[in-house]
C-alpha cells in the first residue's frame, strides 16, 4: 500500500491511497484503502492515509477518527494520530500519515516499521523505516 | 497559515530482516516522491493534484505494494484499489478490483470529477476507465517475479499477508508467515470472524 497526504500553501488538505491488497487474498476482497473514512480521509482540518491490516483499519474507521479527535477532543495533529493508533486498532497492526491545515505533518504506527517520508515548507525533511 | 506540508508512505509492517540495500532502495524512492511533491507545491499546485501526482509515481515503481508490484490474489492475479479525497469540499473518489488500469489513483480521481458516484468497482470501474480513455495494460504488467515467489511462500504457509516482506531464507519468529490454522496478518482468522 502507498499513500500521500498534502496541505498546500492555501491550507487545503488532500489524501490519496493505492494498493494491491493482501498477498494470497481471496479474489473480490476489498480492503481499507478505497474506503473513505477508513484508509483515506480529508476535510478542512486534516488529510490522512492509512496502511497495514485492512480489516482492523476498516473496523476502526481509522482515517476519519484522526479528524474526529481533532474536531471533538481538540487535540493537535500528532496527539490525535498517537491516540487513534493506540486506542482504535484493538489487536490490529497498522500505520498512518497525516497533515493538518496549519502546515503540520505527523505519522504513527504500531507494527514493525513503516516506509515513510515527510517534509514541510520551513525546510524540515525526513525519510525513515523503523521507529 | 502554516505553509505547505507533505507526507508519503510505502506500507507498514516491514520485515525486520529486510536487507539493507532494499531499505536504501525504499528510502531513495520515498525521497524521489517527496521531491516531486515539494516542487509541485512550490509551483502552487493544489493539494488534490499533488497527492494524485505523487501516488501515481509510487504506483509506477514495483518496489511497494501498489500498481506495478501489487500483491497477488490466491489466483496469482492482481486486483488493485485506490481512493482520493479533497478536503476542500470533502469530495472523494474510489475504485476497487481494477486489473488493467495503469494508474488506479487517477481513475479514482476521475470517479470523483467525472461520475455522479464516489466509488466504482470491478467490471463497472473497468468500463468507466475505457469510457474515460485512461491508459490500460495487461494484468501481467503489474506482476513481478518477486511477488510470484512471495505468493508461493504464503501458500506454503497457508496464510494471507499484508505488506510484509518475509525473509527468503527460513522464517524467523517475527515473520508473518505462520503455521495452520489459516491466519490473516499473522493473527488467527478467528480475530476477523466477526467480519
Amino acid at each position: 500500500t502507498v499513500g500521500c497526504v498534502v496541505v498546500d500553501g492555501e491550507g487545503r488538505c488532500a489524501a490519496a491511497t493505492s494498493t494491491g491488497g493482501l498477498m494470497n487474498k481471496m479474489s473480490g476482497r476489498i480492503g481499507d484503502s478505497p474506503l473513505i473514512g477508513a484508509g483515506t480521509y480529508a476535510c478542512e482540518v486534516c488529510g490522512v492515509s492509512c496502511t497495514g491490516e485492512g480489516e482492523a483499519i476498516i473496523r476502526g474507521t481509522l482515517a476519519r477518527e484522526v479528524a474526529a479527535v481533532m474536531e471533538y477532543k481538540g487535540l493537535g495533529l500528532q496527539d490525535s494520530v498517537d491516540y487513534v493508533v493506540k486506542e482504535r486498532l484493538d489487536q490490529g497492526k497498522a500505520g498512518l500519515i497525516a497533515v493538518s491545515r496549519n502546515g503540520e505533518v505527523a505519522y504513527g504506527f504500531n507494527c514493525i516499521g513503516m516506509f515513510r517520508g515527510c517534509a514541510t515548507q520551513d525546510g524540515f525533511m525526513e525519510v525513515g523505516i523503523w521507529e | 497559515m502554516g505553509g505547505w506540508a507533505i507526507a508519503v508512505h510505502g506500507g507498514a509492517g516491514v520485515d525486520p530482516n529486510l536487507p539493507l540495500e532494499r531499505q536504501e532502495q525504499a528510502k531513495v524512492l520515498l525521497t524521489r516522491c517527496l521531491n516531486i511533491g515539494i516542487s509541485a507545491l512550490r509551483s502552487s499546485l493544489p493539494a488534490i493534484d499533488v497527492v494524485e501526482l505523487v501516488v501515481r509515481e509510487l504506483e509506477s515503481d514495483p518496489l511497494f505494494n501498489s500498481g506495478r508490484g501489487s500483491a497477488l490474489t490466491e489466483k496469482g492475479t492482481v486486483e488493485m484499489e485506490a481512493s482520493i479525497m479533497d478536503g476542500h469540499g470533502r469530495r472523494c473518489g474510489a475504485v476497487s478490483g481494477v486489473t488493467t488500469v495503469k494508474s488506479p489513483v487517477s481513475l479514482a480521481r476521475l470517479v470523483m470529477e467525472k461520475s455522479p458516484h464516489s466509488y466504482l468497482a470491478f467490471s463497472g470501474a473497468e468500463e468507466f476507465a475505457r469510457r474515460q480513455g485512461v491508459e490500460m495494460v495487461d494484468n501481467e504488467y503489474f506482476i513481478t517475479e518477486e511477488n510470484v515467489g512471495m505468493l508461493q511462500l504464503a501458500k506454503e504457509a497457508n496464510t494471507i499477508l499484508f505488506d510484509y516482506r518475509i525473509p527468503t531464507v527460513g522464517f524467523d519468529k517475527c515473520s508473518a508467515v505462520v503455521e495452520n490454522p489459516l491466519q490473516m496478518n499473522g493473527l488467527p482468522i478467528s480475530v476477523y470472524a466477526p467480519e
